[in-house]
């Protein structure tokens, strides 16, 4: 009875701890495991990395839009249209925050091993700004004046229209106006280096750059 | 299309230059 009674305080606890969100049960990780790159240990990296993030502002257990700005940009505030289609896609449920396993799964395109029809397809959705299933000449003229913007960089509405007629030129193959996802992929496949953005080499190496997950361990690997 | 006419680049490429899709941020101290 003394361990019903430990393991019923144990969860009580987890149940009333802000932190609940990050309580997840070693069948919880190896399923995660299991459709993901990653193994247990590194999902338990990945875990510390999360902590880290998700009490950048709030310390509630949960990744919010201003905590990763923050994290990316080092600064919290501001309008920023890439910020805002990169959280979307993290935010699966689309309630407002990351989960741990929202962000497990977004990041697993990023792993080095990842399919490489994975990174496109995560490419054509952050693009597809709408989400209409095409990326559209209004999307991308918005997305350019949005890097020129960050970038600093006047360009002349000529010089913008020559750079939108440009990519349709290379990539609607249908010349539809608009742009599939199977444009896209054959795009993309002979342009990897667009995707480059989409590999993230620290995921090989999440157990080095986050070695405090040895004390939380639930698995030798 | 002129030899000295410069070569446009496509926007997917400029797009792809933007730091805010660089997620090596949540790595660094």
């Amino acid at each position: 009875w003394i361990e019903v009674l430990i393991f019923g305080l144990a969860r009580c606890f987890v149940q009333n701890s802000p932190y609940k969100h990050l309580y997840y049960s070693y069948d919880d990780l190896v399923r995660l495991s299991n459709t993901t790159p990653f193994t247990v240990n590194e999902i338990e990296a990945l875990r510390e990395l999360y902590k880290k993030l998700s009490r950048l502002i709030i310390d509630d257990g949960l990744i919010h839009k201003e905590e990763l700005q923050l994290a990316l940009f080092r600064m919290p505030a501001g309008e920023n249209l890439f910020l805002d289609r990169v959280f979307d896609l993290f935010d699966e449920k689309k309630n407002g925050f990351i989960d741990f396993e929202e962000f497990v799964r977004a990041l697993s395109v990023f792993h080095p091993h990842a399919p490489l029809d994975d990174k496109i397809d995560f490419a054509f959705r952050l693009y597809d700004l709408r989400q209409t299933g095409y990326i559209e000449k209004e999307e991308v003229k918005q997305m350019v004046v949005a890097i020129l913007s960050e970038s600093g960089i006047q360009l002349s509405d000529e010089s913008l229209e020559a750079i939108i007629n440009k990519t349709f030129a290379d990539i609607d193959a249908d010349k539809d106006g608009k742009i599939n996802k199977e444009e896209w992929k054959a795009f993309a496949v002979g342009h990897p280096t667009l995707l480059k953005n989409m590999t993230l080499a620290y995921l090989k190496d999440i157990t080095t750059v986050f070695p405090s997950f040895i004390f939380n361990t639930e698995v030798d690997e | 299309k002129s030899p000295d006419s410069p070569t446009l680049i496509n926007a997917f490429q400029l797009i792809g230059m933007s730091s805010c899709l660089d997620l090596s941020g949540f790595f660094e101290k």
